[in-house]
């Protein structure tokens, strides 16, 4: 996505072809657009609707050299065409190099495949590395054009700003009441709304809760809810705890008797991995919420009724552990769901609510809804 | 004449890799009077990180290979950053 990762706020868009290229007839760049935007209709709740006059969001045009952005085209070859990220006036238009020769195969340029990935970037989607992506951006005049698909690098990108299509993948529909409820979308601002973890990620926190989790961005009022799938798809849902280890750039994930190790958007080679290898004893078999403090480089397991210290230095538990979580935190009562250090304190959240706890004067100072942190 | 041929396809390569790196890499055009050698260090980690995008091989120097890939039609949005 682009810096800022700008997106439409609505899932329903205008388009309009401003104008035509000589090269091809009219119903062939038509139909061409048209298969551009299906491709990522079909995989978003994105759907288009065409304009034939005024302002659409997304304003599809041919021009040669200069045409008013600033970014003039360069004859024949080279650049091809561009377009800008989502927004307002010429964000979100898409702009075709007419110096190109544009074809419905690949005798030229191909109209439906540069459409495709310049649509890309007006709902959102930056240039990929993958080179098997359609965003990647190198023109392919070898495409298949019989076997076109999104790479699962365009899917993810796609679906990270604006979800899966309803029915994608293609799902029987079943009547509301028999879909699991950890399938529907959680209610952001229910009360009695309780998190599976919690975690920081690079500035950000995580707020997990089934299949999906909110990202809060300290410079964001509004929380944004994705599904886990969408950013690390060999991930687990109604996962049992999160940390991160700053120093190391690396968020552990755990669920059941195996833990993940994820930094950004990767998933680390080598997971998942059991969580004895940590130093648990066999008896053991989940643990609830962890947190990582980085001043102390310590790491607290809680399960239960008590609680674990890990060493990051000596990658090692330490001994004398497990202690009662009663005893070195008065007044948080188990069983802890998980935990956050912010501000000097740390956060214990236990169903819908979330106990804020000083660990200079060891104390509970305040005792809050646990979605408080969700701008309700 | 071979010496002038010579410096005057280095300068159309380095006209081309400057063009390229400023419009898709962020090179900045401020670095304009140190980027005509093509071995400065804000050419070379930015042929870096170009070719590591671009999914070549990282060698910080105007191989073929690079080369044929920059002269290869593509889409004029940037890799980096975006229009400003």
């Amino acid at each position: 996505t682009f810096p800022g990762m700008p997106k439409w706020r609505k899932t329903h868009l205008t388009y309009r072809i401003v104008n035509y290229t000589l090269d091809l007839p009219k119903d062939a760049v038509d139909s061409a657009i048209e298969k551009a935007l299906k491709v990522w209709e079909e995989v978003t709740p994105l759907t288009f609707s065409r304009l034939y006059e005024g302002e659409a969001d997304i304003m599809i045009s041919f021009a040669v050299r200069e045409h008013g952005d600033f970014y003039p085209f360069d004859g024949p070859g080279k650049v091809l065409a561009h377009a800008y990220a989502p927004g307002p006036g010429i964000n979100g238009d898409a702009h075709f190099d007419d110096d190109e020769q544009w074809t419905k195969d690949t005798t030229g340029t191909n109209l439906f495949l540069v459409a495709a990935h310049e649509l890309g970037h007006t709902l959102g989607l930056f240039h990929s590395d993958n080179t098997e992506a359609l965003m990647y951006p190198v023109y392919n005049p070898l495409t298949d054009l019989t076997r076109f698909h999104l790479s699962q690098d365009d899917v993810n990108g796609i679906q990270s700003l604006y979800g899966p299509h309803p029915g994608y993948p293609e799902k029987p529909l079943v009547p509301k009441e028999t879909v699991p409820p950890e399938t529907e979308t959680p209610a952001t601002c229910d009360s009695a709304l309780s998190f599976d973890a919690i975690s920081t990620l690079r500035g950000e926190i995580l707020f997990f809760k089934d299949r999906h989790f909110w990202r809060k961005s300290l410079r964001k009022l509004e929380p944004e809810l994705y599904l886990i799938s969408s950013f690390w798809p060999s991930l687990p849902s109604g996962m049992d705890a999160a940390y991160e280890v700053t120093s190391k750039d690396l968020v552990f994930i755990f669920k059941g008797n195996q833990f993940w190790a994820i930094r950004g958007n990767e998933v680390q080679a080598g997971y998942p991995r059991g969580i004895h290898t940590l130093g648990f004893p066999p008896t053991v078999r989940k643990i609830d919420a962890a947190i990582s403090d980085k001043e102390k480089k310590k790491t607290y397991f809680f399960v239960e009724d008590k609680y674990w210290r890990f060493d990051e230095n000596s990658q090692s538990m330490e001994q004398g552990f497990p202690r009662l979580i009663a005893d070195d935190f008065p007044g948080v009562k188990p069983k802890v769901d998980a935990v956050l250090q912010a501000f000097g304190f740390f956060y214990f959240f236990s169903g819908s609510s979330q106990f804020e706890f000083d660990p200079n004067a060891r104390m509970v100072t305040n005792i809050l809804k646990s979605n408080s942190w969700l701008h309700c | 004449y071979p010496l002038d041929r010579a410096a005057r396809d280095e300068d159309a390569r380095m006209d081309l890799v400057q063009q390229y790196l400023e419009n898709y890499y962020n090179l900045k055009k401020d670095a304009k009077q140190f980027v005509r050698r093509k071995d400065s260090s804000p050419v070379v980690k930015k042929i870096q990180e170009m070719q590591k995008f671009l999914g070549l091989e990282v060698t910080g120097k105007l191989d073929s290979d690079t080369l044929e890939v920059m002269r290869k039609p593509r889409c004029g949005v940037p890799d980096v950053g975006h229009f400003n």
